[in-house]
């Protein structure tokens, strides 16, 4: 099964 | 005061069209740089980039940094009632809670201004490196446009894969599946027909077709999308914007899990 992780856990927040 | 004009306001209506679908509501920021936007779509796992640099305006004034806080969908609804060849004006004044657009046709005798409430709008800022990416591939944006939309009809996912061989679209549903491979091609008439595939290390990814197909929504404003990817790393798709900047788009791979 593949899941899809949100994006601020590749980019920091600023 | 906040002020910029476009000639070219057909560029303006398009880069709405590109990201109302993805967005609802998104802060411009307006600073001596240029119009810029960054807004994560509902669910988090898509990005929008928006630049346009102040040098790509025919006048562009920007006395002090400004966040404009806009619903899209509305602001969309207002830039429709521009025509396709008129010259868009966009004010704020400080201190203010509207932003007025204003059109004017190319011989001058119809002039309109429609004024729109801004908002207030939370929003996470993410800080997105400059990365090295293992894979970049160029093409044609409708020739991927399309490629999006046929595999959509098979699965709801795409598997790209990026190999010396060339790049492969993958898809797999109920009723089968399908297999879409694009060659390198530098040896075209023109060089917006043109595929190009630099690869560093051959890259497999899979994404989430219905944030592909929202991205090729902005696909009339480029002839070439740029596609570049790395293992583990969200996936962008790049269209410029008639040399005065560009749209991005972020979208997380599906990992296994």
């Amino acid at each position: 099964k593949r899941t899809q992780f949100p994006l601020r856990l590749y980019f920091a927040m600023t | 005061m906040f002020e910029l004009r476009l000639v070219q306001g057909s560029l303006l209506k398009k880069v709405l069209e590109s990201i109302k679908d993805l967005v609802n509501d998104a802060n411009f920021d307006c600073s001596s740089t240029g119009f810029s936007l960054q807004a994560m779509d509902s669910s988090h796992v898509a990005l929008v980039a928006l630049l346009l640099r102040s040098e790509g305006f025919e006048h562009y004034r920007c006395d002090r940094n400004l966040t404009m806080g806009m619903n899209l969908a509305n602001m969309a609804k207002m830039l429709k009632c521009a025509g396709n060849d008129d010259i868009i004006t966009i004010k704020a004044d400080d201190g203010t809670d509207t932003v007025t657009f204003m059109f004017e046709s190319p011989s001058q005798d119809k002039i309109s201004d429609f004024e729109m409430k801004l908002m207030d709008i939370d929003s996470e800022h993410l800080g997105i490196p400059e990365a090295e990416y293992e894979a970049i591939i160029r093409m044609p944006s409708a020739e991927f446009a399309r490629i999006c939309r046929d595999l959509s009809s098979i699965g709801d996912t795409v598997v790209i894969s990026v190999t010396k061989e060339g790049v492969r679209f993958s898809a797999r549903g109920d009723i089968g599946a399908a297999n879409i491979v694009c060659r390198q091609n530098a040896t075209v008439d023109k060089p917006e027909d043109a595929t190009i595939i630099e690869m560093q290390e051959p890259v497999t990814l899979t994404f989430a077709l219905r944030y592909m197909n929202s991205f090729t929504k902005a696909t009339p404003l480029a002839e070439q999308v740029t596609i570049s990817m790395s293992s583990d790393l969200p996936v962008v798709v790049e269209y410029k914007v008639a040399g005065m900047g560009y749209i991005r788009y972020y979208l997380a791979p599906k990992i296994e899990e």
